[in-house]
């Protein structure tokens, strides 16, 4: 399932609604230090079910919510939705209707979440069983983040054996 | 399982040694196991041959060379289970040019029917982008997207 | 010693905190000690304030304002007992353009009869190098000096 | 005192003999990967009187030697000599009629060092106690090698404390 695009409200530095579209090939993300590219892609990987704060870069899960700016109040919520294309025919039954998958992923500053697939209120549970499905859910090598090439070249040769292991 | 580890270790390896000649142009590289005896305790090594340069450990490469055989394994494990996009945050910091044309010629060529969406600051690789987004901040925190010309 | 401690730690954060300004237009940043009670014993930790952000540890910046903060760290230590060289091998390659123009802008300012020896990939930076070497390998593994012309 | 040229000879992947002069402001040193544009800090650092094997990406002091490609043989020795403008007026006082101070440093595979100030031999300690002399030896925040920026960026509160205690 290609990825069509994805909308980012209030997560991170993004106080505006900020749309993405993606088409086939490579697109290149660019722009100055500090400005949000790498919060694009801890939107995605939240967006995809990333549980662990750690892998966000932040301690916690309400970290990602907009936390305010110099004229900005913090906001109470954060919302990614990433919009596929329904291509690949894998998809669970119910789905097979429709030629686009939307899934949505919200949070609040008391800390609930809602999920929501094609904007009808779901469980993780359904987004996590629809990634599995369509094989969108390996998120360990399709997400390459930011000094992660540093971390490949400093790993032990345990830490290595560790890495192949995951991939199994 | 000890199995387990064997299938995927040779899966990976086998990727590996073929993305490693398409990057280090003529020159090879492959993973090793610090002890075949005891597949469920070993470690692996990252092995490169440079062109005209003898095979060596990871470490002993310049720091170019070190961030494509990182980025190569990283690959050679994404091929064994692809998914349909890859994002790939500012990988290309300690790449040459020449280098920088190579990394995204294995995007291209195994890959082709993928997404990728690549962070970066080198123009060379946004000449190669088919798609380009800017990312900056006009009013201090808070993000906003904007089009990008390249001249 | 305590002393000697207290002296070393108020000389670098002087340097680090004229510095900061200058990388982060319109910001400002600190060292602060985690354990003020203790001279003996406290470790050191890095603050930084991004022009319209709030004060923060180094470990919430983006990539390329952690490297700023570092490399102005590392420069407010070097302004202590400065060199007449100094050597800086690829600092600059999570930088923006205009935070290499920045970085470039601190060297000259703070030590105008230093030497420095630049090692970099950054085309920005080599436009502003007053004299520039080539390094090559034209024969495997033999390394060779060439001219540059930059376009 | 100001450095004004570099000789490289035998010196890890410099075969051939290799000079660079520097005049003041910023030199740049480029070129693509893997070329021995970071050997030339190396060199340096080793001229200067590195003993730590660890500061000079190598387990032995011999690693320094260039020890072969496809079409040439490893050599036997390796020799760097740093040619420095003696302006200071800090230089010991033997010194004093020089316009030009070169100190120069070899070593042999069978381990064996040499050590020369204007081509004349001395011992190891000469040329530390010139490099105090006129304040050029503090190595630690004039050499700035690859990697070291990521190395503070990942410090501890401790390491950096070090790092403090190591410019008093
Ligand atoms: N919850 C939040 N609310 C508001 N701003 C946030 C939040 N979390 C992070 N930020 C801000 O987002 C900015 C970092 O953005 P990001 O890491 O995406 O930068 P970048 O474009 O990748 O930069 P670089 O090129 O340096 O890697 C930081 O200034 C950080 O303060
Ligand atoms: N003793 C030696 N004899 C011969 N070659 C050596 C020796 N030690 C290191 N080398 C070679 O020098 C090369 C590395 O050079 P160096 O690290 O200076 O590259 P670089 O120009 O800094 O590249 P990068 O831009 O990737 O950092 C390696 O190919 C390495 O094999
Ligand atoms: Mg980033
Ligand atoms: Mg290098």
């Amino acid at each position: 399932m290609k990825i069509k695009a994805v909308d980012i409200l209030g997560f991170k530095s993004f106080f505006k609604k900020t749309s993405l579209s993606f088409l086939p090939g490579i697109t290149g993300l660019v722009g100055p230090n500090g400005c949000g590219k790498s919060n694009v892609v801890d939107a995605i990987r939240w967006a995809l079910g990333e549980q662990s704060a750690k892998h966000l870069r932040g301690s916690l899960m309400e970290d990602v919510i907009f936390n305010g700016s110099r004229e900005k109040k913090p906001l109470g919520m954060a919302e990614v939705s990433l919009t596929f294309a329904n291509d690949n025919g894998n998809a669970p039954v119910q789905y097979k209707e429709f030629s686009e998958i939307e899934i949505t992923r919200r949070v609040f500053r008391n800390g609930e979440s809602e999920y929501y697939i094609n904007k009808t209120a779901c469980r993780l549970k359904d987004i996590t069983e629809l990634f599995l499905d369509t094989g969108v859910g390996a998120k360990a090598y399709s997400i390459i983040e930011q000094g992660r090439v540093d971390t490949i070249i400093n790993s032990k040769p345990q830490e290595l054996r560790m890495l192949i292991e995951e991939a199994a | 399982s000890r199995e387990r580890f064997r299938d995927t270790f040779y899966k990976v390896n086998e990727n590996f040694k073929e993305i490693l000649p398409l990057v280090f142009t003529g020159g090879k590289g492959e993973l090793i196991l610090t002890d075949e005896s005891d597949l469920l305790e070993t470690g692996v090594e990252i092995m490169v041959q440079p062109a005209g340069k003898s095979l060596r450990h990871i470490s002993l490469l310049s720091g170019g060379e070190k961030a494509l055989s990182a980025i190569s394994l990283l690959f050679a494990l994404y091929l064994i289970k692809p998914t349909p996009f890859c994002l790939l945050d500012e990988v290309d910091s300690p790449l040459d040019d020449a280098n920088v044309d190579r990394f995204v010629a294995i995007l291209r060529q195994f890959a082709p029917n993928s997404q990728f969406i690549v962070i970066t600051h080198n123009k060379k690789t946004m000449e190669i982008a088919d798609t380009l987004y800017g990312i900056t901040m006009e009013e201090p925190g808070v993000s906003k997207v904007v089009s990008v010309r390249l001249n």
